[in-house]
Parts: C-alpha cells; sequence; structure tokens
C-alpha cells in the first residue's frame, strides 16, 4: 500500500498568502477538508491544554510580529483556502516545540 | 523516527528517513512534496503536511539533504523560557526552511543548524553532496552538543539516527537503532543506494505503525527524491 505522495510547485515569487494554494486548491485536498477540519480540532485538544488556547487567540491578532516572514502570511493563505481557523494553523505548526522536551 | 545518511563504495551520499508520529492516517492523507521555485527554478524541495509551513525533511539540490528526528529533553517550560526570554531563538521547522533557503552548501547549512538558538531540542540528519558529508547534530535550545559525522576512510560509511543520543543506550522498549544498524550492515557499502535504502527503513521496528512516509534523497543527484506515504 505504500504510495508516492503528490509533488507540486510553490512559487517563491509570489505573495507569501498565495504560496500553498496550488496545493490546498488541489480538489483532491479540497473534498478532504470536511474531515480535516474535525482531525485538525482532535489533534489540538490532545496536544494542547485547554486553558492555553485563548493565547492563541493572542499570538494570531499580530502574528507579523511573532512569527519571521514569509510563515506568518502563508499561514493566512492556508487559514483561507481551508477554512481552518488560523489559530488552529499556527498552533500545528507550533507543535513540535510546544511538545518537544 | 529513524534518518540515515550513507556514502556507497563510489562516494555518493543516499539519505533516507522514516516520520513516525501519532496522528498517523490524518498525516498520511495529507503528506506532500513541494518544490520551492523562483525565476521558474527549484531552490529547495520539501516533503510536508499540508498547512505545516516548516520543513521536517528537504533537500537544497546539489548543495545538501537535511531531515529532523525529535529530541526529548528537559522540560515544557524550558521551552517556554527560551521562547520568552531569547528573541534570537528560532522555531525548529522554520530553521530548518530557511536553511534550505539561504544556505549554499553542507558547511554553511550545518553552522547554521548547529548554532542557531532553537526554542527546542532536536537531531539534524544532514548529507552533502561530496564525499564523507553526513552529519548528526545533536542540539539543544543553545547550541550543538554533538556533532557525530560520518567517517569512510575509518569504516564509518554511515551515521544513523533515531530519537535518541548516539553516544547512549537506546531504550529496550524503542530500539530502532539495532536493528537499523543491522539491516545497513547486511546492505553493505556497496549495495547501498535508493532501493535498498528503502528497504533498511522499511524492516520491522524501523518501519512501524507511526511511520507516516519515507523519503529518500541524495544531494547530488537531486532528481532521485521521493517520498512514500507508508500504511504499515
Amino acid at each position: 500500500r505504500d504510495a508516492p505522495v503528490k509533488r507540486y510547485v510553490v512559487d517563491l515569487d509570489t505573495a507569501p498568502e498565495e504560496h500553498f494554494l496550488p496545493i490546498c486548491q488541489d480538489p483532491d485536498i479540497q473534498a478532504m477538508i470536511p474531515m480535516l477540519k474535525k482531525d485538525v480540532k482532535d489533534m489540538i485538544t490532545s496536544l494542547v491544554p485547554e486553558e492555553a488556547l485563548p493565547l492563541l487567540d493572542v499570538l494570531t491578532s499580530d502574528l507579523d510580529q511573532y512569527l519571521p516572514h514569509p510563515f506568518a502570511g502563508e499561514m493566512r493563505g492556508i487559514a483561507n483556502c481551508t477554512g481552518i481557523n488560523l489559530g488552529e494553523i499556527v498552533t500545528l505548526n507550533l507543535a513540535y516545540d510546544l511538545t518537544a522536551f | 523516527c529513524t534518518s540515515i545518511v550513507a556514502q556507497d563504495s563510489k562516494g555518493t551520499i543516499w539519505h533516507g528517513r522514516n516520520l513516525d508520529y501519532g496522528f498517523g492516517d490524518f498525516l498520511r492523507n495529507i503528506t506532500v512534496m513541494a518544490d520551492f521555485q523562483t525565476k521558474g527554478q527549484t531552490l529547495y524541495t520539501t516533503t510536508t503536511y499540508l498547512g505545516y509551513v516548516g520543513a521536517l525533511t528537504g533537500q537544497r539540490p546539489n548543495g545538501f539533504t537535511v531531515s529532523v528526528d525529535e529530541r526529548d529533553q528537559g522540560a515544557w517550560w524550558m521551552n517556554a523560557l527560551e521562547a520568552l526570554l531569547n528573541r534570537q531563538a528560532s522555531l525548529m521547522s522554520f530553521l530548518v526552511r530557511e536553511t534550505l533557503a539561504e544556505a549554499d552548501s553542507y558547511d554553511v547549512a550545518i553552522e547554521r543548524l548547529a548554532y542557531t538558538p532553537l526554542i527546542a531540542p532536536v537531531y539534524f540528519i544532514v548529507g552533502g553532496a561530496n564525499v564523507a558529508e553526513g552529519a548528526v547534530i545533536t542540539r539543544d535550545r543553545t547550541s550543538a552538543l554533538d556533532i557525530w559525522t560520518m567517517n569512510p576512510a575509518q569504516g564509518r560509511w554511515y551515521v544513523l539516527e533515531t530519537n535518541y543520543d548516539h553516544w547512549e543506550e537506546p531504550p529496550a522498549h524503542d530500539d530502532r537503532r539495532t536493528p537499523g544498524m543491522k539491516a545497513m550492515n547486511t546492505t553493505g557499502q556497496d549495495a547501498i543506494n535508493a532501493s535498498s535504502m528503502f528497504q533498511v527503513l522499511s524492516v520491522p521496528k524501523v518501519l512501524n505503525r507511526h511511520t507516516t512516509y519515507t523519503a529518500i534523497m541524495s544531494a547530488a543527484q537531486p532528481q532521485v527524491y521521493n517520498t512514500w506515504v507508508r500504511w504499515p
């Protein structure tokens, strides 16, 4: 059942918000988004204490101040394209640094 | 995770990795490869998950390859302190992607990955495009604790890292190092290549229920880079 993964081009000459659109707009990915939204919530619930979730709102309110270019814009682009909450996208990207100890 | 960098008898460097993590079925469905291009040329390539903008596995063509294995050391508050008090500290996966974008050689990549302050500890496994370019960087939050390099002239033709410091024995309940090394030694330097590296990464325990993907890379032959979702 091993399967090669799909390969996409990320055009760094476009705005960060557009970098991951070729992946996000793939019909195969779009078809999975309702399921992904639930899986993302489950993953975050198991990684981050519920009390810490409000802190994510603080972080996402001024993402450009906390994260270097182009990462903040890329996360906004993915959130817009998938409809997944920006705070949840940010949390997934912080998962390693939150849990590696 | 398990990462291996090896040099074959002709001097070609091969880099293979298994990425093991929880939430396997979720992650397998959203695993992708991305060629990051500027002016139509690929600057670097990564294997990642939809929504994850950092890099855990990647290749700078004709420069270097890199993979990340988790290193669990210290306490959660040490990560928090590093993030709050050291504004220079990077998120691990962002540092990898920035290195792929900006480091134009193996040596520059090693320097940057070894000495940039990080929020959390990690192992960086790096392969180059030239003979004897392969290393495991054991990172603490502030700097490298150890840089363990291959030394083919003295018989160390590969370095293999799982999730434990290489100078200590892995725990018996999670020993992927022993079966991995046994498979490498059985394969031998003459026979190591993309296909046999994939087989090594498919032996039991090295391939396990948490394995989401296997990637094979070779910086000097960038067209080799490929990734397979694993359903063990």
